[in-house]
């Protein structure tokens, strides 16, 4: 989902 | 994974890990804004919530995990070491980082994706870490001589969101166009406060001579 697209940087 | 990503995060460790090696080598943080360092802990507090009960990959993890361990210890060193703590320039870092916490709050209050603690905190920590250099650039621009290890650190530093700002030009392009605002314009914020910086920096890069911030 765009969600988790998001959120794999740090 | 991309190569400016990686880029990003390798000039991020690598000015923390310079600003580490300045304090345990020197036994000094003359130069540094303990302020600064404070922000930095709570970006990464609040940015890193769901440190375990998300998990993206080993790097992911690791490096939320350094992060989270080299910016707490630098500031119990700044705070705590017997010896470093007298070399912190108290008077001259008197910049109130509440006055940029509390408006980044309230605006992630406002502007997130969606209304849950973890991402209005996520989107705080992205707001903050946008303003949280000011601390540390006012604190250059009072001490008259920046010495190298200072000026490199604050240099990598702003050379991190730059990368990424590339990172997400390169993201959009090839991950069907997703937009990402809030990072996105925070980053572009974030790294326009370097704009001056830089120019000084690659001035005295260039011309050889001591770095020096205009008053």
């Amino acid at each position: 989902s765009e969600e988790e697209a998001t959120k794999d940087e740090l | 994974m991309n190569v400016f990503r990686l880029a990003g995060d390798m000039t991020h460790l690598l000015s923390i890990i310079i600003l580490l090696l300045k304090i345990r080598a020197t036994k000094s943080c003359t130069g540094i804004s303990l302020k600064t360092q404070e922000l930095y802990v709570i970006v990464f507090l609040t940015r890193y919530l769901d440190l375990f009960t998300k998990y993206i990959s080993f790097y992911n993890t690791t490096m939320k995990l350094v992060f989270l361990g080299t910016s707490i210890s630098i500031v119990w060193y700044m705070r705590y070491h017997k010896v470093v703590k007298q070399t912190y320039n108290k008077d001259q870092d008197t910049f109130r980082h509440y006055f940029l916490a509390i408006p980044c709050f309230l605006l992630a209050l406002l502007i997130h994706h969606e209304f849950t603690v973890i991402e209005v905190l996520w989107t705080f920590s992205i707001y903050l870490e946008a303003v949280a250099i000011l601390p540390q650039l006012v604190l250059l621009q009072r001490s008259r001589n920046i010495d190298n290890l200072t000026g490199n650190y604050v240099f990598l530093l702003g050379a991190y969101r730059a990368l990424y700002l590339v990172n997400w030009v390169y993201r959009y392009f090839t991950e069907n166009h997703l937009v990402r605002w809030i990072p996105w314009l925070s980053g572009l914020v974030q790294t326009t406060l370097y704009a001056d910086f830089f120019y000084y920096y690659i001035k005295s890069w260039k011309n050889n001579e001591k770095l020096q911030l205009p008053a």
